[in-house]
């Protein structure tokens, strides 16, 4: 499904330069769960914004199911992410002026989903993140945790075969945390591929694999007993 | 240091009435250090801004240093923020076109303080936490982990007697988490006096006290042994 060679990511900030990720080789087979652990500023969302096709790599290539597209331009870019991708913001990234209903169903938006269909897979979505009684709520009138679940929510609705969540917990108290990732292991029971950056051993642990970095390279790579 | 009675928060949606806090009862001494724990969208950080002086209670009282806020307006609120409070943000709320340097300068401007102290204590604080290779870089030249220590030297270098932290360590991996709770354990020896919410309960463990909320309530309020 994602098979990343020797990618690398610098950034430009006035004169310095910033190697974001370094060479990073990564295999993910389509119906993987695998965690992505690393210390603050290691490259992990990084990673996650090329694997979501947010932003480009400087070198390296990136298949996604088969095809490259390290070289894709905007907005052939924008086709693959609505069609294949869905993604939770570690900053959940919620446009201010909409309700939590109209967030959800902002992606299927740009998939032409009718309004009535957008409607009901939204309030279904928001549901099983426990928001069914905030759905009218904007952003500022909305717990951090409640934003987070909004942004799941959002992730789901258009059914993607590649999920990619950064820190999806990070602002979830424990139960809150482990509602969302039985979310998780069903959608990934039915087939959807799912990519979690967090900082919890106890949420990497749910999946079967937890790939380390630290300063921009990939440093182990492993499968875990018993999630 | 805070004496908070009966006091009740209630937002208004559209004809809908949230209660966000109810008659909670809460004292914290002066020196304290107290963990907030509880479910997400229980009220900590409704609590939070109240006691920070951010908005104002729907009902009851709020003894900051034995003087009534409750029904202060600004800019007397702003005065009493500046002067005695640092705040964490749960969203961090940095300005997006200052770079690192300039947003954790930004409380000490109006507190009056000449540009070479801000620019050396600004420095000390980023450097603390971690970032001094980072000072120059905006925000969204920075990771989410590096945001929320950018918010929290911000909130550190007015020297405040109050410190207000909210999900201080949620994006941050355990090594720098515990990084700044090494920060905050020495600030708190020095007489600071925190509040921190916090849903990771190896954090929570560093206060002596931690307090639960539920619905808004709070639920239960206990001394921890072993910090
Ligand atoms: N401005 C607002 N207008 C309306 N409702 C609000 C507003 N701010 C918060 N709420 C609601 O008040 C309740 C408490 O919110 P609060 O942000 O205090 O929760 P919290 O305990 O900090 O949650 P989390 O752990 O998710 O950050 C939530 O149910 C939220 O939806
Ligand atoms: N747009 C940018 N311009 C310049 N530098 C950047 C940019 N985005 C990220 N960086 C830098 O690249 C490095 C990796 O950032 P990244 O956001 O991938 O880290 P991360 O592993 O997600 O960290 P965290 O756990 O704190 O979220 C960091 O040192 C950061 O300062
Ligand atoms: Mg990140
Ligand atoms: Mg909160």
């Amino acid at each position: 499904m994602i098979n990343l060679q020797d990618l690398t990511k610098i950034y430009t900030v006035g004169l310095e330069k910033v190697i974001a990720l370094r060479q990073v080789n990564l295999k993910v087979q389509a119906g993987e769960l695998v965690s992505i652990m690393g210390p603050s500023g290691s490259g992990k969302s990084t990673l996650m914004n090329l694997i979501g096709c947010l932003d480009r790599p400087t070198a390296g290539s990136y298949l996604l199911e088969g095809q490259e597209v390290a070289h894709l331009e905007e907005p052939d870019l924008a086709q693959v992410r609505n069609q294949k991708i869905g993604f939770v913001f570690q900053t959940f990234n919620l446009l201010p002026r909409l309700n939590a209903l109209r967030n959800a169903e902002l992606p299927m938006l740009y998939a032409g989903i009718p309004a009535r269909e957008r409607r009901e897979r939204a309030l279904k979505a928001l549901t099983e993140v426990g928001l069914a009684d905030r759905i009218y709520h904007r952003p500022n009138e909305l717990s951090g945790g409640q934003k987070q679940r909004v942004a799941i929510a959002r992730a789901l609705v258009n059914k993607p075969a590649l999920l990619l969540a950064d820190e999806p917990t990070g602002n979830l108290d424990t139960r809150s945390g482990e509602e969302i990732m039985a979310i998780f292991q069903a959608l990934n029971g039915q087939g959807v591929t799912i990519v979690l950056v967090t900082h919890e051993y106890d949420i990497a642990r749910h999946a079967k694999r937890i790939v380390q970095f630290r300063d921009g390279r990939l440093v182990n790579d492993e499968i875990v007993a018993n999630p």
